[in-house]
């Protein structure tokens, strides 16, 4: 039965895709069968792993809005045990098109429920917004991993999303549980970065993940590769990281 | 009467705020009377010029929502010329609220043709999607800025937000034009960035403006002080590339 995670922050260019990406294909080359689930309309998930967007004939957006089968959507990748559902800007529009449907925050809940048993981990990657589709990944999830860019204004908006992991908590998934907050794009010779790391680690002791992903170029190069970093550039610091965050959430898991 | 200049683009992170923030401030420096108007739920243009949001008693929500009058909300910042129209959290709620009202996508315009003849430049800070709330900020504005973080997801989300500022040029604002795309966070010793720089150069010579902002770290540092960065630190390469891009936009105002 997989464990469902939503990676998720409001605050836009945290990290968010590329954590969602990179901790999926990491837990791949890991054999454990991964699902990514792209809930973002700029679909930049899955041009991370390699995705056409140009070609695809069907995405989430006919799961959640048509009902089409889940199974049929589901692309494979570079990474044979890392699966993809991919999203393009036609998801834009779902949020619109649900404020009418019963049940609407629970749409994606059911989709990924059918695909729960072929794998071990589904990830999903949320747009910078607490709106439906961040809703309905947060309903469907076991917990939420929340990435943290080390500056002011992430610090700001953090409030925010654990506001609303509140209120889904009381109400729409009383089971959901913070996976961890995840220091990104980390500089360890900028005195923001310090200061953001000490005061997290100083408030959200149990919350804040041990891993740090440092700011690292290669990172950001991999994308326009359509490949995650693991596959881009092994030996670089980027891959390292996201290679031991796979291993503490691994570890988190015989452990609960 | 003041030019409405809307600064937007769906993807998170490219320097939507900072943007917004410091330009407004520059353009204040230079003694035009400029408004900031946040419709951000995030609220960070405010945070950016010192407002404390927790001491708000009306924000932009109550003038969109409740009809409450502008003038009364407008506040002062520590630039004489520097206005700003506030958001707090509230306004998340302002999109599903705004489905079923009438007009809907001009609630915005009407708004700020009441405050127009109090400035020379309106600038409004978007929320990093393309929905209501976005849609109002165009559906308002004479052009649209759009801040381009020289990296791959950047540029893949670019064709998004030009369809939809020429789908809004079809319909809801036939007037609409691009202000032009800003380079920000430019790395000249990274290879992205140049290629980036380059690319852009290439395909969207008219639109990418001359001015280019540098990553430069005060720019990060100056919101946690609510300071814009020439309150912060005028002689730092953040503050004076704002201030070339003041003088960019006032040039293009004569020459029009
Ligand atoms: N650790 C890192 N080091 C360097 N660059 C990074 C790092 N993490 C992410 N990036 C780059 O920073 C930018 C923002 O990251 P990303 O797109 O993953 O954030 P996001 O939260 O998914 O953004 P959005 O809010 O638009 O969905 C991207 O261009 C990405 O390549
Ligand atoms: N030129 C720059 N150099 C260094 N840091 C920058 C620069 N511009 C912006 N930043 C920092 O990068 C982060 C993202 O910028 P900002 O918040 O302005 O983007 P945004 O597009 O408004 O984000 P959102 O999509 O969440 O609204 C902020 O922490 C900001 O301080
Ligand atoms: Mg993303
Ligand atoms: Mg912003």
């Amino acid at each position: 039965m997989a464990k469902i995670i939503c990676v998720a922050n409001q605050k836009g260019g945290v990290g968010k895709t590329t954590t969602a990406v990179n901790l999926s294909a990491s837990l791949a080359v890991a054999e454990r069968r991964v699902l990514l689930v792209d809930m973002d309309p700029q679909g930049n998930a899955g041009s991370g792993v390699g995705a056409d967007k140009d070609l695809l004939e069907e995405s989430i957006y006919d799961a959640l809005i048509d009902d089409a089968p889940a199974a049929r959507i589901v692309l494979k990748t570079e990474l044979p045990y890392l699966h993809l559902l991919p999203a393009t800007s036609d998801l834009a529009g779902a949020e619109l098109e649900l404020v009418s449907v019963t049940d609407r925050e629970r749409k994606l809940k059911k989709i990924l429920a059918s695909l729960a048993d072929s794998y071990d981990y589904i990830f999903i990657d949320c747009p910078p917004s607490l709106n439906l589709l961040t809703i309905n990944a947060m309903t469907a999830a076991h917990s939420v991993l929340i990435p943290l860019q080390c500056e002011f204004y992430a610090m700001e908006g953090l409030s925010q999303i654990l506001k609303t992991i509140n209120l889904i908590q009381q109400g729409l998934n009383k089971s959901l549980s913070i996976e961890g907050i995840l220091l990104t794009m980390f500089d360890a010779r900028n005195n923001l970065s310090r200061q953001v790391g000490e005061e997290m680690r100083a408030h959200f002791p149990k919350e804040t993940l041990q891993t740090v992903i440092p700011r690292n170029v290669r990172l950001s190069e991999a994308p326009s590769h359509g490949k995650p970093i693991c596959l881009y550039d092994i030996t670089s610091r980027g891959a390292t990281s996201y290679m031991d965050l796979a291993k503490e959430i691994i570890a988190r898991e015989v452990s609960h």
